[in-house]
């Protein structure tokens, strides 16, 4: 995260290959269930057998003593719709909820976080020297509207998007965030609206940011849960 | 510190099923694989031995997949463990222990059996020690050339079978990362570790961990991208070293090319994104600053170092490169657009296609669909059954649960329970805008962070 400052995200989780280094970020949604970007994966039926979650600590490499910490390996993943972008990432127990621990909620079919909510992403990604990478890093960014956005961006924006507006301060998500969550608080609960994606540049101050527009495909995420 | 099991091959979930009548059924022994594997090194009519893992029990075989009447069938209880001399198609050293089933000479002549001494009378005759048998080349006075045998031709008393060493017989292609042959000496001739044990030399290669890098029994592989195939060794003072493995000639065509995008983790792709996404330059791969690295152009020649552009030469999750910036030595170029990965769609469906009755019958993976009435590999929540009014034919893609992305069907992958179908919204088909009709809605239960609450500061 460019711009941010260490902080909580009990949702979020820190997505590690064989080699046990980090690669992108998720978020819990339900108690074996992470959220990701198609992104961060090489195909739709990789064999993850090595890759785990790790979630309860702040820390990217936490001491082996960290009380907290659980990993988790991943035992199976599922990619949504095509325009998704999104994955679900099966975990092989459930992950214990504690202080450090939470799940976040999905947002209700089809809602639309109204312009102007703040929101937060979180991850373990580069932070281009602005804050400390060894840690969880979080920043505020203020949700654009569609149509402000689709102007921004000449028209290229899709119904599966949603924008953030740029900060003069050049905040926003970069390499080792990806898959993370944008989630806003609303109505005193704390909301995964969206996911992160790659974008050509981090943290720009002249363009919105992009993410996956999650409440499209909330029927999909409830129905992989289901199967 | 070598373990008995380096003389064996395993094969997983495995299980030797003999025919011949009249063998008495081997009996069940206590013990680790290690345990079973000692008894049977010095028992000489164990060949193999299967290893129960959950009761540890093994049963020690006089036979191998080789033997007559013997076949290999799935048994998820056994390991099955076979001694590798008999199971070897090239050589080590002179062959002395060589105890395959090659029974015809190097010029394509039928060897002559050891227990016969016609057309051509000898001294070599089969003993439980010797481990000559039927007609099969063997070497038993350590012939330079490797195994021999008698010919069946009366005017050519005998021949080498001409069986290839080991290093030779399978040769390695780039930097030996596909090869899967039985080499399992050092280049200085130390034996190698298995890879799923860890002495004397703990290790990170767990096989069950790493199930595409072909790391099995102790032959040497090359799991991390170094420079050539390698192994943990059996000497507690030299924990891995390179072997010895010949370079085929031909180089392999690379698969998966790809320059405007990238498939799988990117070890295809050849494009020349060279700037990380957080905007620092990459690092010229023929350099050694800001970062020292020996992923030199010079040492992987398949994998395309050229300039400082995103490359994966080491199997990670994405083309990535060593960043020009002193304090982050790598970056991984996930701003590169991934290649699409779904079949096109051969018909289209309005809506969300809730009354599409087309006949499409494959997910937009290709993996064919699930009959509907059917209960395997997936039991189905929806099926002709409970929805008799959805046209819940054979195994033709379906809406009935009025799915907003599209009809869908259960899969015949055991690994997917469903999936879309490679069918595609028809254009001018009209389905509501999300942004059109945006209402408040309430939350209850998950998301909430106590200090959140408190509204505390940080």
């Amino acid at each position: 995260i460019v711009g941010g400052q260490p902080g909580n995200s009990p949702w979020t989780v820190s997505i590690r290959n064989r080699a046990s280094v980090h690669f992108c970020g998720g978020s819990l949604v339900n108690e074996q269930w992470v959220i990701s970007t198609r992104q961060c994966f090489s195909s739709c039926d990789a064999n993850l057998t090595g890759y785990k979650v790790q979630l309860g600590t702040l820390f990217k490499d936490p001491s082996p003593g960290d009380p907290d910490e659980q990993t988790i390996p991943i035992t199976r993943i599922v990619c949504g719709p095509s325009e998704s972008q999104l994955v679900m990432l099966k975990l092989a127990r459930p992950a214990s909820l504690n202080r450090r621990v939470a799940l976040i909620c999905l947002p209700p079919e089809r809602y639309v976080v109204p312009m102007g909510t703040i929101c937060e992403i979180a991850g373990w990604g580069e932070t281009r020297g602005t804050a400390d990478s060894s840690v969880l890093n979080v920043a505020r960014l203020p949700v654009l509207s569609h149509s402000e956005c689709n102007k921004a961006l000449h028209g290229r924006l899709k119904e599966s998007e949603l924008c953030t507006a740029p900060l003069r301060a050049g905040v926003g998500a970069c390499e080792g965030d990806y898959g993370g969550p944008l989630a806003c608080l609303t109505a005193d609960c704390w909301v995964l609206e969206g996911v992160i994606t790659p974008s050509r540049v981090c943290a720009r101050t002249d363009q919105p940011a992009l993410f996956i527009r999650v409440s499209l495909y909330v029927d999909w995420i409830h129905k992989v849960m289901k199967m | 510190h070598r373990s008995p099991l380096n003389d064996f091959q395993r094969l997983r979930a495995t299980e030797l099923l003999a025919a011949p009548a009249d063998l008495p059924p081997p009996l069940l022994e206590r013990g680790s694989a290690e345990q079973c594997a000692q008894r049977c090194a010095t028992s000489l009519a164990c060949r193999a031995f299967h290893h129960d893992r959950q009761s540890q029990l093994c049963q020690l075989l006089p036979w191998t997949q080789h033997s007559p009447h013997v076949q290999l069938q799935k048994n998820i209880h056994y390991d099955l463990y076979q001694k590798k001399d008999y199971l070897r198609d090239c050589i080590v050293a002179d062959g002395t222990n060589y105890r395959g089933t090659r029974a015809t000479t190097e010029k394509g002549l039928r060897c002559q059996q050891w227990q016969a001494t016609t057309p051509h009378d000898h001294r070599f005759l089969p003993s439980p020690h010797n481990g000559l048998e039927g007609n099969y080349c063997r070497n038993p006075d350590r012939d330079k050339r490797g195994p021999w045998c008698y010919t069946v031709d009366a005017n050519i008393r005998h021949q080498s079978c001409g069986i290839k060493k080991c290093e030779d017989a399978i040769c390695m292609t780039c930097n030996g990362e596909e090869y899967r042959g039985t080499v399992d000496r050092t280049e200085s001739g130390i034996e190698c570790q298995r890879w799923d044990l860890q002495h004397p030399h703990k290790h990170p290669y767990h096989p069950d961990k790493y199930p595409d890098k072909g790391l099995d029994d102790n032959y040497c592989r090359n799991p991390d991208s170094s420079e050539r195939p390698w192994c943990y060794t059996t000497d507690p003072r030299r924990e891995r070293e390179y072997c010895r493995i010949r370079l085929c000639k031909k180089r392999s065509r690379p698969l998966n090319i790809t320059t405007s995008c990238f498939r799988g983790k990117g070890e295809g792709y050849r494009g020349r994104v060279n700037v990380t996404v957080s905007g620092i330059p990459c690092q010229r791969w023929d350099t050694q600053t800001p970062h020292r690295h020996h992923f030199t152009p010079e040492k992987y020649p398949c994998k395309d170092l050229q300039e400082n552009y995103c490359r994966n030469p080491d199997g990670s999750e994405a083309p990535w490169c060593f960043t020009t910036h002193p304090t982050i030595r790598v970056a991984f170029c996930f701003h590169i657009r991934r290649c699409p990965d779904e079949l096109g769609a051969q018909e289209c469906y309005h809506g969300h296609g809730e009354r599409y009755h087309g006949h499409i019958s494959k997910t937009r993976k290709g993996i064919t669909c699930q009959p509907w009435a059917a209960q395997a590999p997936h039991v189905p929540q929806i099926s002709p059954a409970t929805h008799p009014e959805a046209h819940l034919e054979e195994n033709y893609c379906r809406n009935p649960d009025n799915d907003s992305h599209g009809p869908w069907c259960y899969t015949m992958d055991p690994r997917t329970p469903f999936d879309y179908c490679a069918i595609k919204p028809c254009s001018g088909s009209v389905v509501p805008s999300i942004l059109e009709n945006a209402d408040a809605v309430v939350f209850e239960q998950c998301g909430r962070r106590d200090e959140r609450l408190q509204l505390k500061g940080r």
